[in-house]
């Protein structure tokens, strides 16, 4: 049975997409079955692989309005053991379409339950928005991961996130849980990093991941060679910190 | 007759909210009468001015539902010159409700007809979305202003975001226009930020502005305090950049 993941913050550049491919990278890497939804209309998730989005007729839009299945619409990357459902232009519109169609928040729920069998994780990559793509992948999601960037605005909207998480989890998926805050883009030459550290462990306690994601250049460079890091430079500080993150997450289940 | 600016990009955490507030805060400095539209729902370039959202019983969200008029929304910074439309949590209820409401595209065109004569520059902080509230501020501007982050990602949605103004140009505003594009976060530490600016140089020429923001750590420590970076440390060259930039677009409105 898949646990199925929703990477979301509707804060913009906090590093989900990031977090994403380089987590399912490192999980894969582990040699857990790995899939990657793309649901971000930029799809920076797909373009992080080197897939070009302008090829796939095949994509997430079409699979939420039902003109094919998951199976149809999943890419392989360079990456053993880890494929992707890539997302396109269409799926700007998507938003719009869904308001009024029938079901509306369960699309993704539905589309998935064909792999759950074929899958370890799936790993779904949320637009900075609580719209209906958000709603969906919290709504088809066991588990939500919220990469936080150790700055100051990163922190003023995790109230409002976690208000969505509960309504959610009260009309739509009583099963929903919090998996942890990944604290992101950490940078030890500035003193807010340590202060938002603070901040988030004295609140949050044990929801908030001890693997913390430096701020290290290679992990910007790596997409620009449509690579995950770990591809790219795996003894990089960014490779190390997604491979503990890994490491901290498969020990957790284990202890489950 | 105001200029009214929207600044938008759907990529998340590319400096929109920072420029709004810094851009805008130069102005003031420089004798213009400024309003700020905050038109995101997470609220920073709220919060960014030291204002107390939950206090903010006028505000964006009543103005485009119609429960009151712009200048009955108005607060003012500590910043001469400079006055803000808050943003709250409502607002991001605000996006669903508009879709199915008369006239929908036009309430903030609409709304901010009556402090035309006020202000001499408007600028809206867009959300990281391409949705209704982003659609609004663009039928509502004369001008789009557009922060790029100098990341391999940020380069992916321009075309998306430049398909959407001529969108809105051929269908709801014909007078809108690309004031720019301002690169922002530029590192010289970091080989990508140099190809990113002569790849957008090359693509879009004139289009982009001389003045080019650097990565500064003054400028995310400024928020946390509630002020713009102008008055958190004036000589930064967060500061300088963001005094460079109103000069560059105070000049070529004189040379129009
Ligand atoms: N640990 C890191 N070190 C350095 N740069 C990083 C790191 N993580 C992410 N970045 C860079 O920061 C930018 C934002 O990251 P990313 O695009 O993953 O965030 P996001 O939350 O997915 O953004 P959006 O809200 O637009 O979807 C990207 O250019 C990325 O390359
Ligand atoms: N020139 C700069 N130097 C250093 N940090 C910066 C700079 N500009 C912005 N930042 C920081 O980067 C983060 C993202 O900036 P900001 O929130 O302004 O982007 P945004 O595009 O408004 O994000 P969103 O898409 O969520 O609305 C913030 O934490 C901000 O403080
Ligand atoms: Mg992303
Ligand atoms: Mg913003």
């Amino acid at each position: 049975m898949s646990r199925i993941i929703a990477v979301s913050n509707q804060k913009g550049g906090v590093g989900k997409t990031t977090t994403t491919i380089n987590l399912a990278t490192a999980m894969a890497a582990c040699g857990s079955k790995v899939l990657i939804v793309d649901f971000d209309p930029q799809g920076n998730a797909t373009t992080g692989f080197g897939i070009d989005k302008t090829k796939c007729e095949k994509n997430v839009y079409a699979v939420i309005t039902e003109q094919c299945t998951v199976k149809e619409a999943i890419y392989h990357t360079d990456v053993p053991g880890l494929d992707i459902v890539p997302s396109t232009v269409h799926l700007s519109g998507g938003e719009i379409e869904l308001v009024s169609a029938i079901a509306r928040e369960y699309r993704l729920k539905n589309a998935l339950a064909e792999v759950a069998d074929v899958y370890d994780y799936v790993f779904v990559d949320c637009p900075p928005s609580l719209g209906l793509l958000t709603i969906n992948a919290l709504t088809a999601a066991q588990q939500v991961m919220v990469p936080l960037q150790t700055e100051f605005f990163a922190m003023e909207g995790i109230s409002q996130l976690f208000r969505t998480i509960e309504l959610v989890k009260r009309s739509l998926n009583p099963n929903l849980e919090l998996m942890g805050v990944l604290l992101t883009m950490y940078d030890r030459r500035n003193n807010l990093s340590g202060l938002v550290e603070a901040d988030v462990r004295g609140h949050l306690g044990r929801k908030v991941f001890n693997t913390v994601i430096p701020r290290n250049v290679r992990v910007s460079e790596a997409p620009s060679h449509g690579k995950p890091v770990l591809l790219y430079d795996v003894h990089c500080p960014g490779s190390r910190a997604y491979m503990s993150l890994a490491a901290e997450i498969l020990k957790t289940k284990a202890e489950v």
